[in-house]
């Protein structure tokens, strides 16, 4: 039963990565990453979070999964 | 609002689009008035017009693509990512893709096209995306009232930034809520637009839309949407004159002729074809005729037919050869009589408007099949 959560949990994770790659020009820089506090990733978020008036935490909450999963425009939310 | 880097915009007021394919999920009919209405919400609160073009380069030109499709934003399937489009410049600049893998709808079920389309447009005009969550350039899609005004004022205080506000009242859907002081205005009073008496300088098709001159403005409608734009003839094309007397267009050749007194321009698109005004006479006329009432281009035929008091010539474009003697209107089109202000074709029936009547002429039945009024082309 945990497993099926992890699996869920890892699904969000790609979902979150590659909506901040997309629209936050978020770059990988292939180390392990959302647990590192004041990694890429946590400061892309916190953009994120920013830019649609939610708590900016830098930590994935039920507000980012709401969002990466809505219907939206395909163009960045920060300029490239 | 926020705009793109240094501020990219059009420095013409006058834009081309093309919907270069269509998704199948609607009737091509309702993609072109999805799209029409789309740009409609961004000229009606601008010096912006937008004309159609069914061939060739754009400035903005629309199409209906899934996954990747030769740009470096691929779409990713059903959700996610709906469409985008790029800011004003060359080549794909102001282009708008749609995710065909998308149900592209005019209805809240799917992925509402007008709605996103609007969206899109205001990148192809220079706004970048506004974080605030009731406006149009919000990013993420929401569900609205496809017939609700969709622009927040924070849309329109970003697209005048940009481009300033409309200079046309009927065209300001927002300026027309005011009531304005009809004594300061300095023009004469516009046409009623759905006045009984309403008559027309001149009517012709353009670019699958119909135009009727009036004065110094003219109507123009899409066949399929219920709206019509109502513009200036010096927006579109400065020099023109205003009261013309008769237009006509030739599809083909994507040329429209505008004749006033014993003068005739070609245009084509927003441009006045070089070497124009051109006389009468260089027609074929003799130097005798010094106006046209009316005129319009046979599709089906490749004819031209000219209309002066109750008598008309025509051209045949495959002998290239003009009528020798004029022949009587009647004798040809059975139950038009007289002088014509104006005429055009639609389809198989051409509208003869004469003084306050609008006949529509079977062209296969070769006799009248209905007494109209005027403004029955427009929304009244």
């Amino acid at each position: 039963y945990p497993v099926e959560t992890r699996q869920k949990k890892v699904g969000s994770m790609q979902l979150i990565q590659r909506y901040l790659e997309n629209y936050y020009g978020f770059k990988k820089d292939g180390e392990s990453l959302i647990w590192k506090s004041n990694g890429p990733m946590t400061q892309k978020t916190k953009e994120m979070q920013e830019f649609f008036g939610l708590e900016v935490t830098g930590k994935v909450d039920s507000g980012i999964l709401d969002l990466v999963q809505k219907r939206r425009c395909g163009f960045p939310d920060i300029a490239g | 609002f926020s705009t793109f880097a240094r501020e990219p915009k059009w420095t013409k007021q006058v834009l081309t689009y093309r919907i270069v394919n269509y998704t199948p999920d609607l009737p091509p009919a309702d993609v072109n008035a999805a799209i029409k209405k789309a740009l409609t919400v961004w000229s009606s609160v601008t010096p912006l017009k937008f004309i159609k073009k069914d061939r060739g380069d754009a400035d903005i030109m629309i199409s209906f693509a899934a996954g990747g499709h030769n740009d470096f934003i691929p779409f990713d399937g059903p959700g996610g990512s709906v469409a985008h489009a790029y800011a004003p410049g060359k080549d794909f600049g102001g282009d708008a893709h749609f995710d065909e893998d998308e149900a592209w709808t005019k209805s809240t079920e799917g992925t509402n096209l007008f709605y996103v389309a609007a969206h899109e447009f205001g990148h192809s005009l220079g706004l970048f995306h506004s974080r605030n969550p009731n406006a149009l350039m919000y990013p993420v899609y929401r569900k609205v009232d496809p017939s609700a005004f969709p622009l927040h004022q924070d849309d329109i205080n970003g697209i005048q930034y940009l481009y300033g506000p409309s200079s046309n009242i009927h065209n300001d859907q927002r300026e027309s809520t005011e009531i304005k002081d009809p004594t300061e205005s300095k023009d004469p009073a516009l046409p009623n637009t759905c006045g009984p008496n309403l008559t027309f300088d001149a009517v012709t098709t353009f670019r699958g839309e119909i135009m009727f001159f009036k004065d110094k403005h003219f109507w123009r409608k899409h066949p399929a949407v219920r709206n019509a734009d109502f513009n200036l003839i010096s927006s579109f094309w400065p020099r023109l004159p205003s009261g013309v007397d008769a237009a006509y267009e030739i599809p083909e050749k994507d040329e429209t002729v505008i004749f006033k007194g014993n003068e005739f321009w070609v245009v084509r698109g927003d441009a006045v074809l070089p070497g124009y005004p051109q006389k009468l006479y260089t027609l074929g006329f003799s130097k005798d005729v010094t106006k046209i009432d009316a005129a319009f281009y046979n599709v089906n035929e490749g004819k031209t037919y000219y209309f002066i008091a109750d008598k008309f010539w025509s051209y045949d474009k495959r002998s290239q050869t003009m009528d020798r003697k004029p022949m009587l209107i009647r004798d040809a089109f059975p139950g038009i009589n007289g002088k014509i202000d104006a005429v055009f074709q639609h389809e198989n029936f051409f509208y003869f408007f004469c003084g306050g009547k609008l006949f529509e002429f079977d062209s296969d039945k070769k006799r009248v099949t209905r007494l109209l009024k005027t403004n029955f082309w427009l929304p009244c």
